[in-house]
């Protein structure tokens, strides 16, 4: 198992859609 | 010569080496959304826009810090394959008399966790920082008398008896069963009412009465009855906070105990420094700002956890897609906001590196540092070119890491280091 931790996660937009199964970035979100 | 310096400024970002160094004053965020008023302020612990008195509490070194986020990833890692393995790794791992208290839990490190957020808890409304978590599910803050012992916190600590929507879950209740999904623990009775026990991936663990209160997250965002634990014994590396926010994918997650306001969305933005801000949003506002979000589906390999799962298919630096191959990546990734390294399988990660370390060669490499072994010394650059790392996910899913988001600063710019690590074992 990999982690993808929050260093990587600083600056992107992030967006957890549980109930869809899915997961959203936005590079620059931030 | 054209061609490749736009090449160069296409795959590579420039950063002043200033501007990794942390603030000692805090610059809130432009960009906090409060869109639909649902948008809590995430700011840094260790941060000058972080309101804890880090007096209270002995701060972690450095070292101290990987140390434990190593553990949380191993943690994680172990409660992957099996909750009886997680168990025994806790067992071998702990030597505290506690920890053989407390049955196993599939929680994580806490020492590591370092963004949190303010919520209102009873009524009247007492303001508790909790660190927000993705990759856990009960929510508990410390609460009065503190039976067994609670740490020193910032904010004053909860006491139930002083707010009038406060209630016991009972042991008979089927609400007390739950806490087996989510924390994963057999609960336990004290007086007819139901004990729940989550020991964390460090030792750190809250012990303390199921209960149910008013959480208000926003003036607007008030939940009558939220399931949440009521700690009367917490120990560990909870810094200064109240306790923790859980984000996870079980029943008793805030995510689900809120699904019928927010419909199970929410979103995040880290504070890119310590010195600045950023939000967590719940609702169907997250994101939706945004044309250029990039949607990417949970992993079915992790259907029955209550982890986030993603299919991390490739990785690229500086343009260049690294000789990896897929099944390397079979493993799976979890995302979680409490871990601060990314962990990569050996092979993944070694191909990381060189890429890297070939990318910034003409760059001087510093000391390695505790699990970080690729670290460079700016002492005498104003700016430094990064190149550009992307992750690939399922669905044609391409994420460019932020320029905030590729090293650490260990003691200064003499020591910065790539923020990845390769796990242990390729079968991790």
């Amino acid at each position: 198992t990999a982690i993808f931790g929050n260093t990587q996660q600083r600056g992107l937009e992030v967006v957890y859609d549980v109930g869809g199964s899915r997961i959203g970035f936005v590079p620059g979100g931030c | 010569r054209e061609t490749i310096e736009k090449n160069l400024l296409h795959h590579t970002h420039t950063v002043q080496v200033s501007s990794l160094l942390p603030s000692t004053t805090c610059t809130p965020s432009t960009k906090d959304p409060h869109r639909n008023g649902s948008s809590l302020k995430v700011v840094h612990k260790h941060g000058p826009c972080s309101q804890l008195n880090q007096d209270k509490t002995k701060t972690p070194t450095d070292a101290e810090i990987l140390e434990q986020d190593q553990l949380r990833a191993e943690f994680i890692q172990y409660s992957r394959r099996s909750k009886r393995l997680g168990g025994e790794f806790l067992r071998r791992k702990s030597g505290s008399k506690a920890s053989t208290n407390i049955p196993a839990n599939l929680g994580g490190s806490f020492g590591t966790n370092n963004y949190i957020v303010t919520v209102g808890l009873g009524t009247p409304k007492r303001s508790l920082t909790l660190v927000f978590d993705t990759g856990s599910d009960l929510t508990w803050t410390q609460c009065q008398p503190c039976a067994g012992s609670c740490y020193d916190q910032n904010d004053a600590i909860f006491d139930p008896s002083y707010s009038s929507t406060y209630t016991n879950i009972t042991c008979s209740s089927p609400l007390c069963s739950q806490l087996i999904s989510g924390p994963g623990n057999q609960p336990t009775c004290s007086s007819s009412t139901c004990v729940y026990g989550v020991l964390y991936g460090d030792n750190s663990f809250s012990l303390g009465f199921f209960g149910k209160e008013k959480l208000t997250l926003t003036a607007k965002d008030v939940f009558k009855d939220f399931l949440f634990g009521c700690g009367q014994y917490n120990k560990g590396l909870f810094g200064a906070t109240a306790g923790l926010l859980g984000l996870g994918r079980d029943k008793l997650s805030l995510v689900e105990q809120t699904a019928n306001r927010y419909g199970r969305i929410f979103s995040y933005c880290l504070p890119p420094t310590s010195s600045s801000t950023g939000h967590l949003t719940f609702g169907k506002g997250s994101g939706k700002a945004s044309n250029t979000i990039k949607f990417t589906p949970f992993s079915k390999s992790y259907s029955k956890s209550s982890f986030y799962g993603l299919d991390l298919l490739g990785i690229s630096v500086a343009g260049d897609k690294l000789a990896i191959p897929p099944s390397v990546f079979s493993t799976g990734l979890i995302i979680d906001s409490g871990t601060i390294l990314t962990y990569l399988p050996p092979t993944a990660y070694n191909a990381l590196r060189t890429a890297f370390r070939q990318a910034m060669k003409n760059y001087t490499m510093g000391e390695a540092f505790s699990i970080l072994d690729t670290c460079y010394d700016f002492s005498n650059r104003n700016t430094i070119s990064i190149p550009k790392i992307v992750f690939s996910f399922r669905g044609g899913v391409d994420v460019e890491m932020d320029k905030f988001g590729v090293f650490l600063v260990v003691r200064s710019v003499s020591q910065v280091c790539l923020a990845f690590t390769g796990n242990k074992n390729a079968n991790d």
